[in-house]
């Protein structure tokens, strides 16, 4: 969490006096809402969001920054998975933004935003300065009397190292004030003379923007209805007051008349919800940008977009194959947000080439798996040598901002060759065990991006495209158990910057340890991917079977890569095992 | 390098949030330790 590092000095105490805080103001509206939203039963079948779980619409203000050097700066805010951006400032070291976005924040949803800064470049992709990560949740019931505040920015590399710091705002709009100001924005889309007043033309023209088919005779009922003064014009409130009134009993809203989307007419929370965030774009102050899955995305430069523009609208989550095979987004489980994982063009090129294409694989049938064996001996005799050390800087310079070395048990200086560092250890408690005490819960068994299955043919359908792949062709022919062919699998795939000892996920004791010979292919997607590749059939791995009381018999596969293809085990056949204990590592070898 | 973890038929309840981005082709980054899932007889066991 980015640390609060100042208040508003400037707030005097008279504004306590007569301003509530902002935990009185949150509560409030909290409070406020809980009566009107639960007493509705149209909303108990919710498809998106509950009453119980809508915590509000958040305004959240980027104001300013104060950094170390002179730049054109722009920040980022993402939280869940989308991201938004502001506009470039002018080059300086205090720029100002002033913009500001409304975010839907759900209880049990995510509320950690992360705030990145980035130096702009004209050609080539701009540079993550610093960044901090706030819980808008915690940030709204904190008990501050400040509109603003005023939080550190750290180093990406070196967490510990404040690099500027960043000013803004959060507030939750009042309910009323959000349906007031939704009535003054629908007023406006069809006052044409501007009085702030609608005619009976101007409102039957709303009605039908709302999708909505009344007949004439309807229409002037309805107009009638909402003129309460009798002056002929309905004015702001006296549209807010027949739009609540007439949405509990017949909704007037069909669809958005911003962006035509089909509304679900009982439901008058997610109706607010969606009007509200769509008619939010493009009015205010100067709203952020949106439509980003992440902020490195919205941070790349115009030489970036440019390149991107062909397959722009084949940008989505998880891999993208074919040319927008570059970069894989992935879902951080704990900060509830969207992360992208570039992988080098080069590298990209050559696995494309050989693992999705018919001629690449024909290669490797011709020797080259031979090759891949002897390049990761090669590689591992290497970075066992003593003078692989002096990669271990690189290393972590390169995954900067993916490398915790607070959470290393050993200082740089310890480790002697470069498989010592890739095969560090973590310091205790630096991987806290979910219901430790409890072996009815099975927990993660690496660092790793997770795929999880309730069967084999659900990961086939998503996920695995090798044509040759089974349970039984992963377990090889030693172990043979109808209970596994039909039974759920979940795929830990390790990346390079990750800490490479795998764990147990269950207690039990190991009954089984199978040695299963085979080729080095890359565990990347994109192999994985390939209907011409068998990467979890073909490879060398370890099957160990798990005796454990809960789950049954569970099979723990230890596959090799490419490079990294050397296995190591800290445990033996018959040892009793609790969950979340180390059960081996991966390192540089054949 | 990858491990890959198989379960027996209905053995375990995979956390939904897991199952719910794998179904959209989207891995989800995790760390050891984190909850995977429950057995399923502890669920059976819950139901009676």
């Amino acid at each position: 969490m980015g640390n609060e590092s100042s208040k508003d000095s400037s707030s005097s105490d008279s504004s306590t006096n007569e301003k509530p805080s902002r935990l009185s103001r949150f509560k409030q509206k909290l409070h406020f809402r809980r009566p009107r939203n639960n007493g509705s039963t149209s909303l108990s079948h919710q498809k998106l969001f509950t009453a119980d779980d809508f915590a509000g619409i958040a305004l959240l203000t980027l104001i300013g920054a104060e950094m170390k050097f002179e730049d054109k700066w722009l920040a980022c805010v993402s939280l869940g998975e989308q991201t938004f951006r502001t506009e470039k400032s002018d080059n300086t070291d205090k720029p100002i933004w002033n913009s500001e976005k409304k975010l839907l924040l759900e209880k049990k949803g995510p509320h950690v935003a992360r705030i990145s800064v980035f130096e702009t470049n004209r050609v080539l992709k701009n540079n993550l300065i610093g960044y901090c990560e706030i819980d808008l949740l915690e940030f709204l019931t904190r008990d501050s009397d400040s509109d603003f505040e005023v939080f550190d920015l750290f180093n990406p590399s070196s967490p510990d190292i404040v690099v500027g710091n960043i000013s803004l705002s959060c507030s939750v709009e009042d309910p009323i004030e959000t349906e007031k100001n939704f009535a003054r924005r629908i007023l406006s889309i069809v006052d044409y003379d501007e009085d702030g007043k609608l005619s009976f033309l101007e409102f039957s023209d709303l009605i039908s923007a709302f999708g909505n088919q009344v007949a004439v005779n309807k229409k002037e009922e309805l107009f009638k209805t909402a003129d309460v003064n009798g002056d002929g014009l309905v004015s702001m409130d006296e549209l807010a007051a027949l739009l609540a009134l007439q949405q509990e009993k017949e909704p007037l809203m069909n669809c958005c008349p911003v962006c035509g989307e089909v509304l679900e007419v009982a439901d008058k929370l997610n109706t607010m919800i969606h009007l509200t965030l769509c008619f939010d774009e493009g009015t205010g102050n100067q709203v952020m940008t949106g439509g980003f899955l992440t902020d490195k995305q919205a941070s790349y430069g115009w030489m970036f977009k440019l390149s991107e523009w062909g397959h722009f609208s084949s940008y989505d989550v998880g891999l993208n194959s074919g040319s927008s095979a570059s970069h894989i987004l992935v879902f951080d489980r704990r900060t509830k947000r969207l992360v992208e994982e570039l992988i080098d063009g080069k590298i990209v090129l050559s696995m494309r080439a050989i693992y999705q294409s018919k001629v690449g694989l024909g290669l490797l049938d011709i020797g080259t798996k031979e090759l891949l064996k002897s390049i990761s001996e090669k590689q591992g005799k290497k970075m066992n040598s003593v003078e692989s050390s002096k990669d271990i800087p690189k290393f972590i310079e390169f995954f900067k901002d993916q490398i915790n070395l607070a959470e290393v048990k050993y200082p740089l200086e310890h480790f002697k060759t470069f498989n010592d560092f890739f095969i560090r250890e973590l310091k205790l408690g630096a991987r806290p065990i979910a219901s430790l005490e409890n072996d009815e819960v099975a927990v993660c068994a690496a660092d790793s991006r997770l795929m999880a299955f309730k069967s084999a043919e659900d990961s086939l359908r998503v996920w695995i495209k090798g044509r040759k792949f089974s349970i039984q062709g992963l377990l090889g022919k030693e172990i043979v158990s109808d209970a596994f062919v039909d039974g759920s699998l979940v795929i830990f795939r390790l990346a390079p910057q990750d800490y490479h000892r795998f764990h147990f996920p269950v207690s039990g004791i190991i009954e089984r340890i199978v040695d299963i010979p085979g080729c080095l292919y890359t565990v990347n997607p994109i192999a994985v991917n390939s209907k011409y590749c068998n990467v979890f059939t073909e490879n060398k791995r370890v099957v160990s079977i798990i005796s454990t009381k809960h789950f049954g018999k569970v099979a723990f596969i230890a596959i090799g890569a490419t490079m990294v293809g050397s296995i190591t085990f800290l445990k033996k056949e018959g040892d009793f095992v609790k969950k979340g204990d180390e059960f081996g590592y991966f390192s540089f070898g054949g | 390098s990858t491990v890959i973890c198989v379960f027996e038929k209905d053995a375990i309840k995979i956390d939904e949030d897991l199952l719910a981005n794998s179904g959209r082709s989207l891995e989800t980054l995790v760390r050891v330790g984190m909850s995977l899932g429950v057995s399923m007889k502890e669920i059976a066991e819950l139901a009676l």
